[in-house]
């Protein structure tokens, strides 16, 4: 599972 | 970006867009929470800070910087230029009850210690309780304008819409984040009863009255 260290999401 | 993503902005775009065209039109915020647009302007503040410092795409700086203006722009329109229409007495809901416990709840539950990244929990929280105000107030009230309706089913809609973003991007993408998705489902849920009411009232043309 990833957890995205930069929100990419709005 | 998935298809879902895309819809749930737009949809989120276009609720931002009905509130801010129907107070400019009627020139008036009856009915409106101005409690509510105070923190959602201090939710996309708070989450947009890396505006400058992560580019991700042209469509993600471009949506927000829309959302930050025009939410600014409807804060300053309820509580500026249209001031003499704003219900305050219905508009009661004591806000300090949400900011701290979110405020804090950020510091305790976060994928990072650093200030940016309170920020954007504490953005995140906030925003799943952030139509408490505006809920409060239709229950006050007991009825809202039929475009104030259409704007909380578009807003209402854009996170159920996320909701199946992060199923498609856990199974397409691996990717997956418990604290957007556990407050988004109660940003959700939140709106059931109104989404209730909307299919039941709004959609066949009847005007959105709480049973009192």
């Amino acid at each position: 599972i990833i957890i995205e260290d930069v929100h990419d999401e709005l | 970006m998935n298809i879902f993503r895309l819809v749930g902005d737009l949809s989120h775009l276009l609720a931002i867009f009905v509130l801010l065209l129907k107070i400019w039109k009627s020139r008036s915020c009856a009915g409106v929470s101005g409690k509510s647009q105070i923190l959602f302007a201090l939710v996309f503040i708070t989450r947009y800070l890396d505006l400058f410092t992560n580019f991700i795409s042209v469509y993600n700086s471009l949506m927000k910087v829309i959302f930050i203006a025009s939410t600014v722009a409807t804060v300053y329109l309820m509580y500026i230029k249209f001031k003499a229409t704003y219900d305050s007495n219905h508009d009661t809901f004591r806000i300090e009850f949400l900011v701290v416990p979110v405020g804090g709840l950020a510091f305790l539950v976060n994928h990072d210690f650093t200030p940016l990244e309170i920020l954007w929990t504490f953005s995140i929280y906030l925003e799943s309780v952030a139509i408490l105000p505006q809920l409060f107030m239709i229950s006050k009230t007991g009825e809202a304008e039929t475009i104030t309706s259409h704007y909380l089913f578009a807003l209402g809609s854009y996170r159920a819409l996320y909701l199946l973003n992060w199923i498609y991007r856990y199974y397409f993408e691996g990717y997956f984040d418990l604290i957007a998705v556990v407050a988004g489902c109660v940003q959700t849920i939140l709106y059931c009863d109104f989404f209730y009411l909307y299919i039941t009232k709004v959609m066949w043309g009847k005007k959105l009255s709480l049973p009192a």
